[in-house]
């Protein structure tokens, strides 16, 4: 097997193994000593690092933006597009104006490998695995959804309590590590002003909240930002998203990650759907993940260069 | 490693709300051994979801007696699986 050399050689065009995507992490620090570094805020249950990337061109405690991708571990379109942004932040910085404008007043945070065992284990073992890989005592089902964990409506309908199910709660909210780990770094920074968690598929783009249908008080805001965002999507492959908060445009999801953010001060409080060819669902041919990553790029770039002219 | 010959993906499609409430207990009717992949959202939004070979042709029939359409989305799932492996393999080479 040939190793990729740098992250230029990389193939961004096909999927990788865990390792690989550590690998990346570490080529990219040590190619951008002065824009990229590594942050480990955590250990997932198996011990694996919980790897976050920083970019940032200086100051301290900047306000800051938060990307995460592959909290559901079977989506891979997630994580691989998740190395293509970390890639493409680097190459346009100093080139693109608007995004080198965000980075030299804030920082973006970018954890590609949120769930890594459940990563791992969809390689190794389970290619549909979705959840965390923690076992759950007394039940001989493993593993905890870790969109419905989070401290936000907490165990109410919309998660469910069986513990073999894709959407278990889990005991306790933030009893899985690679939640409480953004839950931990979230508080610590203190400044984060936009979070967004990107899953797929179905081609969603969506705001809190979840549990409720109580519409969140910048809810016209965040409505026509998303509007904003997702007609930037469509620009370049025409790939057509529906918006709004996640009870109306989806069902009832408690204890799922923005709606924990949002309660805790972070307005722009987003969670991606990534495309569906309507023919695969989560199962995307490699050969999609780069329209994938470019178009879902166009409505980064508008949250946050939004987030970036509306200081708050 | 757990393979999934045979599994497929169908998509459903709720034409009302009667039949939108019966997909919304799809997952807790644990004998199908459902894996829901797109939840349900709206009338006229499809539901996808992987079911199993030894409970397909119990679904089917309850799908059929509850008048809810639905297309196969994946015939075989692990064929996909197989492609993808390959795919990997090759581009690692």
């Amino acid at each position: 097997l040939v190793q990729p050399r740098n992250t230029d050689s990389f193939d961004y065009a096909n999927y990788h193994t865990l390792s690989e995507i550590y690998s990346f992490q570490d080529m990219l620090v040590a190619e951008n000593p002065n824009l990229v570094s590594k942050i480990v805020i955590g250990q997932s249950y198996e011990g694996r690092p919980l790897n976050v990337l920083k970019f940032s061109t200086g100051g301290s405690n900047r306000p800051a933006i938060w990307i995460d991708t592959g909290i559901h571990s079977r989506e891979w379109v997630t994580q691989a597009s998740g190395l293509w942004f970390a890639k493409k932040i680097v190459t346009d910085y100093g080139k693109d104006s608007a995004l080198t404008a965000i980075l030299n007043n804030m920082d973006i945070f970018l954890e590609i490998a949120t769930n890594p065992d459940g990563y791992y284990f969809t390689h190794t073992s389970n290619r549909m695995w979705r959840k965390t890989r923690k076992p759950n005592p007394g039940n001989s089902c493993y593993g905890v959804d870790p969109n419905r964990n989070w401290d936000a409506g907490f165990g109410l309908p919309g998660a469910s309590t069986n513990p073999c199910s894709e959407t278990y709660h889990g005991p306790s909210a933030h009893s899985e590590s690679e939640v409480k780990s953004i839950v931990d770094f979230v508080k610590s920074h203190g400044n984060i002003k936009t979070f967004i968690s990107i899953h797929s598929y179905s081609q969603m783009l969506l705001y809190p909240c979840g549990y409720t249908t109580t519409p969140v008080k910048d809810q016209a805001e965040l409505h026509s930002l998303a509007e904003k965002a997702i007609t930037d999507l469509a620009s370049l492959y025409g790939t057509r998203y529906r918006y709004g908060s996640i009870i109306n445009v989806i069902y009832q999801a408690s204890g799922s990650t923005v709606d924990w953010t949002y309660e805790q001060g972070i307005k722009y409080s987003y969670t991606f759907e990534l495309r569906d060819t309507g023919s695969y669902g989560f199962l995307l041919p490699a050969k999609q993940i780069i329209p994938t990553a470019e178009e879902t790029w166009l409505a980064l770039m508008a949250l946050m260069d939004h987030t970036y002219k509306n200081p708050y | 490693k757990e393979t999934f010959e045979g599994h497929q993906v169908l998509r459903i499609v709720p034409k009302n709300e009667l039949q939108l409430a019966l997909l919304k207990n799809l997952e807790e009717i644990v004998e199908f051994e459902l894996d829901v992949w797109m939840g349900v959202t709206g009338v006229s939004y499809p539901v996808d979801v992987r079911v199993p070979p030894h409970t397909l042709e119990t679904f089917k029939s309850y799908l059929d007696s509850h008048d809810l359409e639905y297309s196969t989305m994946i015939e075989d799932v692990q064929a996909i699986l197989d492609m993808e492996r390959e795919q990997m393999k090759s581009a690692a080479r």
